[in-house]
């Protein structure tokens, strides 16, 4: 799964969340990746979110919506609602990664694997990494 | 004016090293780096947020790196199928796809469909015929396969249940 998030200068966000599923997928199954509010998420009121891992819990937590909502109705900060999502997703035995950014130019990741594929970049600084230790 | 951002993602995975090709690492920081390049060129230049995630996303989703598009994991059955989403912050317009097999560009198609709809989620093969009459350029599903996937596959399939579910990302 791929994921970006993005702020322009107008202050508008967006989100993008693309995927092959999970090997060996059988029946039509359908990861929370294309589900709006569970891996993908985009609202000016609070934040653009894409989500990575076990899509199942992804989608119960509706997972995406769910930091925005933490951000527009409990006043919490991006990264309190993405930390607190993915505690949540634990508390249900979800595993994955969050990427998000606000309005106001605010960025944040999280993940509870040993490892997410990420990248930032603004006018002044870059990075990437992989492992939880990078 | 806000300050630009843009963040994205790979993929979280439970293996160090879990493809077996150890300029895999590299390849994918560069991979990274590749997609921030498109996203950041587009809003350091006043573009939207909705034109840079769709960038970045499709410089990913080419990348054989990456379980999107091109190089994404297979289905039991030994094909791939995709999905995508894209949402826009502005008004929480959206256009969502899942089960293509011969859409090159996935993102692309979610927002032709968060432009112009008539729906916000379509699935399957009609979904493909969709894109394919709005112009949208189809390829044959072996475009997307890629042998390190087959053996992916072929371990997984070994492994049956006990198989990680998202050990590849």
């Amino acid at each position: 799964t791929i994921g970006a998030v993005a702020v322009d200068t107008h202050g508008h966000v967006a989100a993008a969340t693309s995927t092959g599923g999970i090997t060996a997928k059988r029946w039509g199954r359908i990861g929370d990746s294309p589900l709006i509010g569970a891996g993908t998420y985009a609202d000016d009121r609070a934040a653009a979110v894409s989500a990575t891992g076990s899509g199942e819990y992804f989608i119960r937590a509706v997972a995406a919506h769910e930091l925005a909502a933490r951000m527009r109705l409990g006043g919490e900060t991006l990264q309190q609602a993405l930390d607190g999502v993915l505690a949540d997703l634990e508390g249900i035995g979800g595993k994955g990664g969050l990427i998000a950014v606000a309005p106001d130019g605010e960025a944040a990741w999280g993940f509870t694997t040993p490892a997410m594929y990420r990248g930032m970049a603004s006018a002044d600084d870059r990075c990437v990494a992989i492992y939880a230790e990078d | 004016m806000t300050k630009w951002r843009i963040v994205i993602h790979g993929g979280a995975g439970s293996e160090r090293i879990a493809h077996h090709d150890p300029t895999h690492e590299a390849r994918a920081l560069a991979g990274l780096n590749a997609a921030l390049d498109a996203g950041a060129a587009i809003l350091a230049d006043g573009g939207s947020a909705v034109d840079a995630v769709e960038a970045a996303a499709r410089v990913l989703e080419e990348d054989p790196c990456f379980n999107a598009g091109r190089g994404s994991v297979l289905t039991e059955d030994g094909v791939v199928e995709l999905d995508a989403a894209i949402m826009d912050g502005r008004d929480r317009r959206a256009g969502a796809v899942a089960g293509l097999r011969t859409t090159r560009a996935p993102v692309t198609l979610a927002r032709r469909l968060m432009e112009q709809g008539p729906h916000v989620f379509l699935a399957g093969v009609a979904a493909d015929r969709f894109a394919a009459k709005a112009g949208i350029e189809q390829v044959g599903n072996d475009f997307f396969v890629l042998p390190e996937r087959r053996r992916q596959l072929e371990e997984a399939l070994a492994a049956g249940n006990d198989a990680d579910p998202i050990k590849y990302g």
